[in-house]
């Protein structure tokens, strides 16, 4: 089904290339977020979930940057896009040195009537965002595709959740968000985001 | 199918991103190409193909770079690597400024009897090469796709030439080699794409 297929897609053609420390110079997730604690002075603390974290909105509708979401259109938005996290360079298809590009962000919480700022490196799946994408065509394909989007994206969730469980290497290294972004009575995705931290 | 859901994938989630050109500072394929001749001083006649040609084997088989292809284990290769075209940044769920490179090559050839080297923008379809390594686990899932990869790849092929076809923007900058490649009495794909120039 659809949603496997793009599922083998992201794990195979991301997730484990990402991840997984290697042999060689390319360093995997873990060793680049103890380099950016390191360069970025962050402390344990502040660094709670020392993974991957993929949101998966329903609506496959991810922004630029998480910190363009609508949730932080107010004074003091709490999250920011954070500079430092290293490349993965990798040549692949043809491509010399293709590069993998992960996104830090932090974010200002109150904790013991204090304000500090908790990191994590998370992303949306652009698997979905591309799907998203594929739908808003006016072809009779783009139709067809627009009505079982909300099926796919739940596939694709599934179907990647069970790959990233049976591998030992990685699945302590990723985390999946997926939710509902179309119904309002759920918390916007920033807070989600916020309360796995 | 599998094969269109990659299709739909590749045509939205890249080419639709690194092929036209936009009204902002990123620019599309064919001003990349221009501003790379100026900058590589290559003449037009050795250019004959001002567009990206997307290999595509039937195996799923892409080696990390083209110049790594069996066909060049000889004294005097020709296909190398060819360093300079411009990267297009574009930031995208959540990563910021994520890179999309893309990979020129300078390949000899003999025309009137005299050496000249032809230029081209040239890549395997990354999304086969990753089809083709789900297929390598011993899961029965694998086993599955492993039965019908060679049809998933060429429903992907049809699926995306047509997306290409029906698509005025960027028809005229991509070209798709689909190509047996586990039919010995084929032509290597270097040969295929030399030809193609
Ligand atoms: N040659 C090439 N160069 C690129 O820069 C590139 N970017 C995408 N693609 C191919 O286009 C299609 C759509 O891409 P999308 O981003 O939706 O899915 C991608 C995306 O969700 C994730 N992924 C791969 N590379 C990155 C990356 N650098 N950053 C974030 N996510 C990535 O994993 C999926 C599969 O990737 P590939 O299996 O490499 O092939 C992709 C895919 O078939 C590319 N192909």
């Amino acid at each position: 089904d659809h949603g496997s297929a793009l599922a083998h897609s992201f794990y195979n053609g991301y997730l484990r290339i990402i991840l997984p420390a290697r042999g060689d110079y390319a360093k995997g997730l873990a060793q680049r977020i103890k380099d950016y604690m390191k360069e970025a002075k962050i402390n344990e603390d502040d660094f709670p979930v020392q993974k991957l974290i993929v949101l998966i909105p329903s609506s496959g509708n991810v922004f630029p940057l998480l910190s363009d979401e609508p949730s932080q259109a107010c004074a003091d938005p709490p999250v920011q896009y954070a500079e430092g996290l290293q490349d993965q360079l990798r040549s692949r298809a043809g491509i010399k040195e293709r590069v993998y590009r992960g996104a830090a962000y932090r974010i200002k919480v109150r904790r013991n009537g204090k304000i500090s700022f908790l990191y994590t490196i998370a992303e949306g799946a652009t698997t979905v965002l591309t799907l998203r994408e594929s739908c808003l065509t006016g072809t009779p394909e783009a139709e067809h595709l627009r009505k079982h989007k909300a099926d796919i994206v739940a596939n694709f969730y599934r179907a990647l959740q069970k790959l990233i469980d049976a591998d030992r290497e990685i699945k302590h290294l990723v985390d999946l968000l997926y939710y509902d972004d179309e119904d309002p009575t759920q918390p916007d995705v920033l807070s989600l985001l916020t309360d796995h931290l």
